[in-house]
């Protein structure tokens, strides 16, 4: 079975080391919990 | 050849004019690792941690010799060493107890890289599989940064099956080549290369092959220029010295090392140091300085017998992990986030044949179309019923034992004999606190959704070029009509692969409000990588699968896309449409059925 997540054209920062190793075609072991990324959206009055 | 003098060889090679009465290299990095942390000290204040920031902004060559071990019994022995993606091996030694190796290989230590190396000793067989016999995991730093002066040291080796048995010992050493003699001795490695009348000076000529060599295609004036900003002394020759100054001193202002002459790897412009360390261990292999045999992947491939030297030719490169090895072999190679190590994911020969029979091929993809999707689906539900039976329930241990490096009972809720049946056990919760969620209050950090072999992709054009290859795979396809928005469709993929032996429940990556679900029917393909990277088969978007939309404030709406699998049809979920949810939250869980 699998879980596949879709995120919002860059809404989000994946973690470099897992956009590095996709790159290379090589799964990465994780769990959950593990960081995937940081979301790239301004929080609101972040400009105030 | 590294028997046991090869550090005597390395300091005549390096600076034999002052290797008397200059401290070792060893005693200088010692000393270099003690000024870090004292310095650390001073600024900071004192504490653990200060210890471990000089360890990690550390980055150079370790050489590890593996010189011998005590056994608990005679046979004939060998040792691999596996560090970040790669893996060495010695040797096999006589018949013994007390195998003697005297095996070195050069290791780079990067920063933010791998520390722990993991020595694994295997007792030797003519025809089949050798057999692990012991191990341990070394951190090298802090080997390094220990305040012993002796050159070796010996380790306990840990039984496989229970790690506080020990079944012998293991005696190694290792030094930090010192980052200036690594320059050195790389000014003069490279200097031979192209040094074909080997008087030890670079002409013009041969300082322009080492430029083209180097990827730098710069006009001949350049070249010129170059060569007349090396030759400081102006006898119209390159000597050593002369070259090693302007590799150091230009690649900082105007880099001429862009990609390694022997692999063709891009080197990294902005550090001057890892490039250099590259470029020397790649100049190493194959040159017979290193003893241990290298190109390894994982133990396992390192530890095979006979059969392995038979295809020893066919070398693995970093770049053949993972898509190629998953259709071509009976294993899948994955990367352990944790251990930052490679681990083979070993799947039954049998089924990699039928697997690769049925989904890789027009003909088997014809099959389906011809019943076996109901074939599938049938053998899903019967197993369903079957795991859901009492009797299944006996299956559970044996299934522990099979998978017992990969399933820690110490985090599963309740001991075994709480579960009635094997779907039960299949679906065991954990322990509070058992997975640890990143960064719990800060909503705009996203969390892995399963523990799974993950792939992640900026683009689903990415993800077509590197891994989905089902020619019918599009966003809109996975989602359905109902729920893909235009906003999805050039969006971040993440895939969460869960294998049999993994904890089946799934969770919430981020935190937010369950919009929806929408139920999409379909077949059972396996999701195995192997079908994943079939052009003929479409698992993504022909498997049954529940959509759900998980709205947020970080990261506007998220999909989340729960795919069923071959005989693991079956998906619950825990939460419900309206539901607020915090990221870690559990979400729902696969189990055996249709």
């Amino acid at each position: 079975s699998t879980v596949i997540c879709v995120f919002e054209k860059d809404a989000i920062k994946v973690d470099d080391d897992l956009l590095a190793n996709s790159g290379r075609s090589l799964e990465t072991l994780v769990s959950v919990g593990m960081t995937l990324g940081v979301s790239t959206k301004k929080p609101a009055g972040a400009e105030l | 050849m590294g028997h046991g003098s090869s550090k005597e060889d390395d300091y005549s090679s390096s600076s034999s004019s002052d290797a008397d009465t200059k401290p070792s290299r060893i005693s200088r990095l010692k000393q270099r690792l003690r000024l870090h942390r004292h310095r650390h000290h001073r600024t900071r204040g004192s504490s653990s941690q200060q210890k471990l920031n000089a360890a990690e902004d550390f980055a150079g060559i370790a050489l590890l010799t593996l010189i011998n071990a005590e056994m608990k019994f005679k046979d004939k022995w060998l040792a691999c060493v596996s560090f970040g993606e790669q893996t060495f091996r010695t040797n096999i030694s006589d018949q013994t107890d007390k195998p003697n190796w005297n095996c070195e290989r050069k290791l780079l230590l990067e920063r933010n890289g791998p520390r722990v190396a993991r020595i694994s000793v295997f007792e030797t067989n003519r025809l089949s599989k050798n057999n692990l016999i012991g191990y341990c995991d070394i951190n090298l730093l802090d080997y390094l940064a220990r305040d012993s002066d002796s050159d070796c040291e010996a380790f306990d080796l840990l039984d496989p099956v229970s790690s506080d048995v020990v079944v012998g010992r293991i005696c190694l050493s290792c030094n930090v080549e010192d980052p200036i003699e690594t320059e050195k001795n790389f000014a003069r490695r490279i200097l031979s290369i192209v040094d074909y009348n080997e008087d030890g000076m670079l002409s013009m000529s041969e300082f322009s092959d080492l430029i083209n060599a180097f990827g730098n295609n710069v006009a001949a004036s350049k070249k010129e220029e170059l060569f007349k900003a090396a030759d400081k002394n102006g006898d119209s020759v390159v000597s050593m010295d002369e070259l090693a100054a302007l590799l150091a001193l230009q690649q900082e202002k105007e880099p001429i090392m862009n990609c390694c002459p022997v692999c063709g790897e891009i080197v990294e412009v902005s550090d001057k140091l890892n490039t250099v360390i590259h470029l020397t261990l790649c100049f190493d292999e194959g040159t017979g300085n290193q003893v241990m045999t290298g190109g390894f992947l994982t133990e396992n491939q390192a530890s095979y017998g006979w059969m392995f030297k038979l295809s020893e030719w066919a070398h693995f490169s970093s770049y053949d992990v993972g898509l190629n090895s998953g259709s071509s072999a009976s294993h899948i190679l994955v990367f352990d986030r944790k251990t930052k190590r490679l681990v083979e994911e070993l799947i039954d020969a049998k089924i990699v044949l039928s697997m690769r029979a049925i989904y890789q091929s027009k003909i088997g993809l014809g099959l389906m179309d011809k019943g076996a999707k109901e074939i599938l689906q049938s053998i899903s539900e019967r197993q369903g019923r079957q795991m859901n039976s009492v009797e299944s329930a006996k299956d559970i241990l044996k299934f522990v034992e099979f998978f017992k490096d990969q399933i820690n009972m110490a985090e599963v809720k309740y001991p075994l004999d709480h579960f009635k049946t094997f779907n039960e056990f299949f679906v065991r919760e954990l322990k509070p606190g058992a997975r640890p969620i990143a960064s719990l209050e800060h909503d705009d950090v996203a969390v892995c959704a399963a523990d799974s072999r993950l792939m992640a992709f900026k683009s689903v054009q990415d993800s077509l070029r590197l891994w989905i290859k089902g020619r019918k795979f599009s966003i809109q396809g996975l989602l359905g009509k109902e729920t893909c928005s235009s906003a999805f469709i050039d969006g971040t993929l993440v895939i969460f692969r869960l294998a049999p032996q993994d904890y089946h429940r799934f969770h919430f990556p981020v935190s937010g409000t369950v919009e929806q679900f929408v139920n999409i029917p379909g077949s059972l393909y396996t999701v195995n990588p192997i079908a994943v990277n079939s052009k003929y088969c479409n698992v993504f978007t022909e498997n049954k699968r529940v959509v759900s939309i998980i709205s947020t404030a970080e990261f506007g709406k998220v999909a989340f896309v729960a795919i069923g699998a071959t005989m693991v049809g079956s998906i619950t979920f825990v939460k419900k449409e309206g539901d607020v949810v915090k990221k870690g939250d559990e979400f729902g869980y696969f189990s055996f059925g249709g």
